[in-house]
């Protein structure tokens, strides 16, 4: 665990007597890779390190009767700041219905997700319409709609063989027409670097006017996180992130290299396969989990 | 930098710890690879870095040999299992329209009764891959639909019987309790079954590879492992711990979403991969 790895660190630090940049940079390379181990992207893992490095070398440090329980504290804090601190919550917008565009890679749990938003938002008294724009994937429209009945929310399928534009258009006209608060648009999974899909995703954006894309990703990613993120939020734009099966045990250093690729807020958490399994992202106990 | 020969200098030495690294190798497999090229180009002084480093990966995931084949067994059963959306169902079709080309009597058998709209998909597969398909009586719990769907198998004299499980995350004891469950049902059935249980990876998966493969493991054996949506820009690093700790070899990879997007493991293509 990065904690102990951390404490490792502080009581060698503390126990080597005269304190210098040089030994605070060589348990600086342990910090880094612990955070490797974590799933923190090389370049992130680098430039937090940096940071931590910048603050430790100072008198803060230097002058500490506990070095090395300072440098454990800063690590902490910079790991927590990155993360961001304000709880950012999903931005309605003044037009109804507000609409929420899913996007991301094969499988990170995109349709799930929009049943959970769906049973989220009704709890709080919203009326939400689901509709999915997945014409690729074998029964994909059909689990929405199961999804959308367990979550009670609307749902709108379009005829047979429609474009995933037209699916769009269409739930848009639909969600205004049936006064809905918001529509949540599935979207297929999708490589980044497949160029007719990221055209699609365009598309779709631009068809269902959405307010929000919000990119969702499995938790266990691994380095793959920045490249993706990075991919979603310049092509088609990314408004917000979504981290899924966070249930597991994966320690979920992608959530900060989706925050510092990207910018954006983490919203969301993935906790569960049922509709319940959705938490609200809490920076200090995703930096305490990717510290261990 | 890769291309480097004789004495490795630190910028060198770097950018190939961040090649691996980016493939997930992880820092431990990463240093363990790196420290193992450096002997071999002392003790070969016309290899370059990285080919040193592609043959070490190639040697450790060539290590145990294994094949997605069918043995001698009739029916031969496998299981696909793994961690939630990584491609096991996409598979399973796959797999079953490669043995049906190949003029083998290809079962598959809808193991996963909770997900929304499980079964439905793999009947497309089915469909696409011209095999028969197995699913669930109403409200019928996996066990029960793996007992079906061997006892359908006998009865009708199939080859191959393709299990498919419901994703589940290792740490949810439960859930593993049902595979160690669906693992006794076949041996009942079909002694010696499963005789192939695959466990699915995710090409973007991260370190939680190892733990994955570890809890799987204890559930029920794991005979290979495959990697899928190889298609992407992951790499798949992830195996080369569980190769290297588990001794678990890789016998598939998945390279897309259409019923031919898979080919049987290639260790050298691999360790080229990870450094391109
Ligand atoms: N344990 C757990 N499982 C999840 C979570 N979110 C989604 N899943 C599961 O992950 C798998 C994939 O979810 P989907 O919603 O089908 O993923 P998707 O992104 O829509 O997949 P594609 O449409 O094929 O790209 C399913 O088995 C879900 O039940 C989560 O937070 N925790
Ligand atoms: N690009 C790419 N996508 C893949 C590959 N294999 C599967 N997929 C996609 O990944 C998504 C999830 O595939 P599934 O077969 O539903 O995964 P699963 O493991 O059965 O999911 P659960 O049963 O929900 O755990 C689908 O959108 C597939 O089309 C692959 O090799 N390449
Ligand atoms: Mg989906
Ligand atoms: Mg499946």
């Amino acid at each position: 665990a990065l904690t102990d790895r951390l404490q490792g660190i502080a009581k060698r630090l503390t126990g080597q007597g005269k304190l210098t940049p040089e030994n605070i940079r060589e348990s600086l390379r342990d910090v880094r890779r612990a955070l490797l181990e974590a799933d923190v992207e090389v370049a992130v893992a680098r430039d937090l390190v940096a940071r931590v490095e910048a603050r430790a070398v100072g008198d803060e440090v230097l002058r500490s009767l506990t070095p090395g329980q300072q440098v454990v504290g800063i690590v902490r804090e910079e790991l927590e700041s990155l993360l961001g601190h304000a709880p950012v919550t999903l931005a309605g917008s003044p037009h109804v219905p507000t609409v929420v565009l899913l996007a991301g890679l094969q499988g990170s749990g995109k349709t799930t997700f929009a049943g959970k938003l769906a049973r989220w938002l009704g709890g709080r008294d919203k009326r939400v319409m689901l509709a999915s724009a997945d014409v690729h994937r074998p029964a994909a429209i059909d689990q929405l709609a199961r999804l959308a009945g367990m979550a009670e929310a609307g749902f709108w399928r379009a005829p047979e063989g429609a474009a995933p534009e037209a699916i769009a258009g269409g739930a848009l006209d639909e969600a205004r027409r049936r006064g809905f608060d918001f529509l949540v648009l599935d979207s297929a999974g999708r490589l980044q670097i497949d160029e007719p899909m990221m055209a699609e995703l365009e598309t779709l954006r631009r068809a269902s006017r959405a307010h929000q894309v919000l990119l969702v990703m499995d938790g266990m990613t691994g380095q793959e996180a920045v490249r993706v993120g990075r991919a979603f939020a310049g092509r088609v734009g990314v408004d917000g992130l979504v981290l899924t099966k966070m249930d597991g045990d994966a320690r979920g250093g992608a959530a900060l290299s989706l925050r510092q690729a990207t910018g954006k807020p983490i919203l969301f958490l993935g906790v569960g396969e049922k509709l319940d399994g959705l938490e609200a992202f809490d920076a200090a106990r995703i930096a305490g989990r990717i510290l261990g | 930098a890769l291309g480097r020969r004789g004495a490795i200098d630190e910028a060198t030495r770097a950018a190939l710890e961040e090649a691996l690294l980016a493939a997930d190798a992880g820092p431990a497999a990463a240093e363990r690879l790196m420290d193992e090229a450096e002997r071999r180009m002392r003790a070969d002084p016309a290899l370059d870095l990285r080919h040193a480093l592609e043959r070490g990966v190639a040697q450790l995931m060539g290590a145990t040999r294994a094949r997605f084949t069918p043995g001698a067994e009739r029916p031969w059963v496998a299981l696909l299992v793994g961690v939630n959306g990584v491609g096991k169902t996409t598979l399973a079709g796959k797999l079953a329209a490669g043995f049906a080309r190949d003029g083998r009597s290809t079962l598959l058998v809808a193991a996963d009764t909770f997900r929304a709209a499980a079964t439905e998909q793999l009947e497309v597969w089915a469909s696409r891959a011209g095999v028969e398909l197995v699913r669930a009586r109403d409200g019928a719990d996996p066990a029960a639909v793996v007992h079906d769907g061997l006892s359908a198998a006998l009865a009708r004299g199939h080859e191959v019987v393709l299990v498919d499980t419901a994703g589940r995350l290792h740490t949810k004891r439960n859930l593993m309790a049902e595979l160690e469950k669906v693992g006794r049902v076949c041996a009942r059935l079909v002694p010696g079954s499963p005789h192939h249980v695959l466990l699915v990876l995710d090409a973007t998966l991260g370190q939680n590879g190892l733990q994955q493969a570890r809890e799987f493991q204890r559930a029920t054996p794991i005979t290979s492992l495959a990697i899928t949506k190889l298609d992407g820009t992951a790499r798949g690093g992830a195996v080369l711990a569980i190769a290297d700790q588990l001794k678990l070899p890789v016998s598939v990879v998945g390279l897309g979403e259409g019923l031919d997007d898979w080919q049987p493991f290639d260790p050298e293509a691999f360790a080229r991969g990870l450094f391109e």
